[in-house]
């Protein structure tokens, strides 16, 4: 059975897709197969790995969510050994919509990976909202991974994000649970990241990660060579915090 | 006749709300009156100027767009002179299915503004998407402000987003175009900003302001202390910035 993490936050820009392409690759180089579900209609995740958009919309997330695609016919290899990627299409802006007036509308994707795969590992990296495409990942998941910016407006939509996780296990998905915090682009110069970080400790104590991923402009530059960081620059501070949180992931997991 | 500018990009974390927080100060310190309507669910704008935000579903963006409540009664008071908001609640999450089968669905915004207020200047927030209550905002402008955070991601969504300006242009809404391209975050430091607004000013030309919003850590504070930059430290970097921009706007409108 593959462990299957949604990668989650309504709040633009604080880091899911670099925690999914480089989480994705640093779990991917234990020997474990990863599938990475790209769900934005931007597709970053699917650039972020040089793999090339669906040009139709049967290809690729969109054909599995609206077309009944079997996954196995969209997903494609990447330039990562071990790790296999569900490529975004912009067709997937259309399907927020598109959703509302299908029945199991939010079961889509949980259907279309319930056929055992060969991955231990399957994350999903989700649009910045908490539509009907987010939410198809919080039914379809075991888990949430919880990317947060040390910013203060990224604090404030969390509580939105905790209920709508609470809600969806209470009806569409018992034991849905958040699975971890991650604070990102820590930046140790500037007081509000360390203020961040002490009220998140306080408010999801050991759901909050131990590993802090830094700001670091080598994560950024990555995605511009088609690249996970841990494969353009594997000794970069962004690498290397993303491979320690692998390896905490994997020791919690056998700590259970 | 109020301008109505949409500040819009469907990226996540690019500078939206900043802009429209600061912007917003800068023009009502011209003395001219403004009004920020706030569409993001999360509500990081109504936050960003200390107003609470509506506990019930009628007050505030919701009721304008869902009940019909008429926009006079639903805008509050700011602390800076001059600038009113209509504040957005977490109930606006819902409206993004619930437009889906009400007719004139991406009218609603346009309607409520029809009735000519007191403001010089309409900006309009919207949240990280291209769903139906951006298309309310694209809707009801006459122009376009687009925020681009110096980073490879932000580039690629561009194109998504002048194809859905333009759809709106040619059916919803004549005469839309982008106003200007606004570059957010850029880091002398860091030659990845060099690179993008290379790109951008060969692809936009004169849309792309002269301003350049630098990255400045005064600018992510501000809303901690539920004020704008520009009232909270307007030495800083980043509020001049703002206040450079707001000249640069109304310098090109008296040009036009
Ligand atoms: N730790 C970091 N240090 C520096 N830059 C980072 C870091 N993490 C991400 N970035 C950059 O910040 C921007 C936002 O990150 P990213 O796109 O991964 O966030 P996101 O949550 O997926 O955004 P969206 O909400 O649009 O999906 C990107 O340009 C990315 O390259
Ligand atoms: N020029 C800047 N320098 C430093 N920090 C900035 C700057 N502009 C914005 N920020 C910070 O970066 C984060 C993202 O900015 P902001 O929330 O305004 O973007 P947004 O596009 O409105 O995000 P969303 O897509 O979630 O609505 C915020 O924490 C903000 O305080
Ligand atoms: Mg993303
Ligand atoms: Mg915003």
């Amino acid at each position: 059975m593959s462990r299957i993490l949604a990668i989650a936050n309504q709040k633009g820009g604080v880091g899911k897709t670099t925690t999914a392409v480089n989480l994705a690759t640093a779990l991917a180089a234990t020997k474990q197969r990863v599938l990475l579900v790209d769900l934005d209609p931007q597709g970053n995740a699917t650039t972020g790995l040089s793999v090339p958009k669906p040009a139709h919309a049967a290809g690729g997330a969109y054909g599995v969510l609206m077309d009944g695609t079997p996954i196995g016919q969209a997903v494609c290899r990447t330039k990562v050994p071990g790790l296999d990627i569900l490529p975004a299409s912009a067709h997937l802006s259309g399907a927020e919509i598109e959703l509302v007036s299908i029945e199991n509308r939010e079961k889509k994707l949980k259907n279309a990976l319930s056929a055992p795969g060969a991955y231990a590992y399957v994350l999903i990296d989700c649009p910045p909202s908490l539509g009907l495409i987010t939410l198809n990942a919080l039914v379809a998941a075991q888990g949430v991974l919880v990317p947060l910016q040390c910013e203060f407006y990224a604090l404030e939509g969390l509580s939105q994000l905790t209920r709508t996780i609470d809600r969806v296990a209470r009806s569409l998905n018992p034991g849905l649970a958040i699975e971890g915090v991650i604070l990102t682009m820590y930046d140790r110069r500037n007081r509000l990241s360390a203020q961040v970080a002490r009220d998140v400790a306080r408010h999801f104590g050991p759901r909050l990660y131990q590993t802090i991923i830094p700001r670091n402009v080598r994560l950024s530059e990555a995605p511009s060579f088609g690249l996970p960081a841990i494969v353009y620059d594997m000794a970069c501070p962004g690498a290397q915090a993303y491979i320690r949180l692998a390896k905490e992931m994997l020791r919690r997991e056998r700590d259970i």
